[in-house]
């Protein structure tokens, strides 16, 4: 296989083992099952946003526990994790269809697959445009095969995002996504023939993932408007510090 | 605004040897 740079092989070892997370959510699913037994079935979408919620709580502790990162201030550490986490989560979503999923369905972190088409038949005309680019940017991603390697190193490109403001430790921050960009660029040179087009590709696929993060925000803030987003959670709070 | 961002805090903050 291509040599893989040493900070790359760093960030791998940061990432979360997908089983382990796959049990620990179901578990955690299954507890508060317990809760709504007793009134009623859960509806789709406060299933969703408990899922969510367990995923934003894993890529905190993935944060939390990862290389450079450990090394900031809980203050800067918030920063970035408020500017970073829908990206964050979109991501994890994007790379697990990717890394493990198969075509026209979208495969949960839990395991379970649904059916794309299924998805955007009952979704409304904001939920269902956003389904449609999210799996575009799915064709895309994997037209470029972007590995799991890569998929470690945007991570931390995303997390690392210098232009957040009032950072303590703007300088540590700005030298952190240079580095990763340097390990990134020199890992896609090893693995692909097109060299820096393959690159350029796929730096216009983190600005649509950015653009689609917003309208995920977007889609979250109306529901939680319209009273439907389940509150006292990481998603919600994470949700509100946006807009504070 | 301090307590609206307890939750992120709190993850952030644990202490691993406890």
């Amino acid at each position: 296989g291509p040599r893989i740079p040493q900070l790359v092989l760093e960030f791998l070892h940061c990432d979360p083992d997908e089983l382990q997370l796959r049990r620990k959510i179901i578990a955690r699913l299954q507890q508060e099952q317990t809760g709504w037994e007793t009134h009623r079935d859960p509806e789709t979408f406060s299933l969703m946003c408990t899922i969510a919620d367990q995923m934003l709580c894993s890529i905190v502790e993935w944060a939390r526990t990862s290389i450079f990162f450990r090394q900031l201030k809980v203050s800067d550490q918030m920063k970035l994790l408020h500017h970073g986490w829908s990206e964050l989560l979109l991501l994890d979503i994007i790379s697990r269809q990717i890394l493990y999923g198969k075509e026209g369905s979208l495969l949960l972190v839990t395991g379970q697959e649904v059916e794309l088409s299924d998805i955007v038949f009952h979704a409304g005309p904001a939920l269902a445009s956003l389904t449609q680019r999210g799996q575009k940017l799915v064709e895309k991603l994997h037209i470029l095969k972007v590995d799991r390697q890569e998929f470690s190193c945007i991570k931390f490109f995303i997390l690392f995002n210098p232009d957040v403001k009032e950072l303590e430790d703007h300088g540590l921050i700005k030298s952190v996504q240079e580095q990763v960009e340097r390990a990134l660029l020199e890992y896609t040179l090893t693995t692909s023939s097109q060299y820096l087009s393959r690159f350029v590709d796929l730096l216009l696929c983190l600005s649509e993932l950015r653009s689609l993060s917003t309208l995920m925000e977007d889609y979250l803030n109306f529901k939680h408007l319209s009273g439907e987003m389940p509150c006292n959670n990481l998603l919600s709070e994470m949700l509100h510090a946006k807009q504070a | 605004k301090k307590k609206d961002n307890a939750l992120l805090r709190y993850l952030l903050d644990k202490d691993d040897t406890v």
